[in-house]
């Protein structure tokens, strides 16, 4: 897993 | 709502809300700089807003709903793009200086001590005295950055699967109200039909040049890291490694 797509995925809080 | 059913107006406040905050370097920053100590902050900097620029562009009515690969091609395309326009902005009221951070100012001749950076500096100063001279408003601001997000790789990739032509037809009306907001936001300054067109023109030709100096800074960049001036780790690194 990339950082980007980590960041791209993960829901907002 | 789905952007396509939003007001040109109701669309421009759902990107000033996606703005991200101010960010600050944070370090202790020992003058005078030397290469290494200035791509060092450089970099820092740039790897801190790219976490940033990822939840700013989840934040654009829309973007969510481009394939996975879309999403991340367009922003591997367009990052230092993007953090250059963020960079003239916060230094379009400072003639002759870069306002990287309000912790982290820099004057052009600063840029003596990167071997190569001085002549991308004047690039960023000429471009950010252009937005200067025609007083850029925030709400322009907003959709230009929108617009170089969105329209970064339109003309590198085309669409082969359904999937993928499905996600690049939803990127062209997603382009038609990000422009259809730069329209409207022109339209409030009370200038005549003309004006407003020549104001449109002068301003989206703007982006031609900050697509210049992002591909200058790339090389330059990458030329640092191969040369072992600076690490480039992290988000970064991925990002850079994409676009070489």
């Amino acid at each position: 897993h990339t950082k980007l797509l980590q960041l791209l995925t993960t829901k907002p809080e | 709502a789905h952007h396509s059913a939003m007001s040109p107006e109701e669309f421009i406040s759902r990107i000033m809300e996606a703005e991200p905050p101010e960010i600050y370097l944070m370090e202790d920053m020992k003058k005078p700089f030397t290469e290494a100590s200035m791509m060092m902050s450089l970099t820092n900097l740039a790897d801190k807003e790219l976490v940033l620029m990822i939840s700013w562009a989840k934040k654009i009515p829309g973007f969510v709903e481009l394939s996975l690969a879309d999403q991340i091609h367009l922003l591997k395309c367009c990052w230092l793009e993007i953090l250059m326009l963020g960079l003239m902005w916060r230094s379009v009221d400072h003639p002759g200086k870069l306002i990287f951070s309000p912790d982290f100012k820099l004057n052009r001749e600063e840029g003596q001590c990167v071997e190569g950076i001085m002549e991308i500096f004047d690039m960023l100063l000429a471009a950010t005295s252009r937005f200067r001279e025609l007083k850029l408003q925030r709400e322009e601001y907003v959709c230009l950055k929108a617009m170089i997000l969105l329209n970064s790789n339109l003309c590198t990739s085309s669409p082969q699967t359904a999937e993928e032509l499905e996600s690049r037809n939803k990127l062209l009306r997603l382009l038609d109200s990000v422009i259809d907001a730069l329209v409207w936001a022109i339209s409030k300054l009370g200038l005549s039909t003309q004006q407003q067109t020549l104001r449109l023109g002068h301003l989206t030709m703007l982006l031609s040049h900050i697509r210049h100096v992002s591909n200058k800074g790339m090389d330059h960049l990458s030329s640092m890291k191969r040369k072992n001036v600076v690490l480039v780790y992290d988000l970064l690194l991925e990002m850079l490694d994409a676009s070489t």
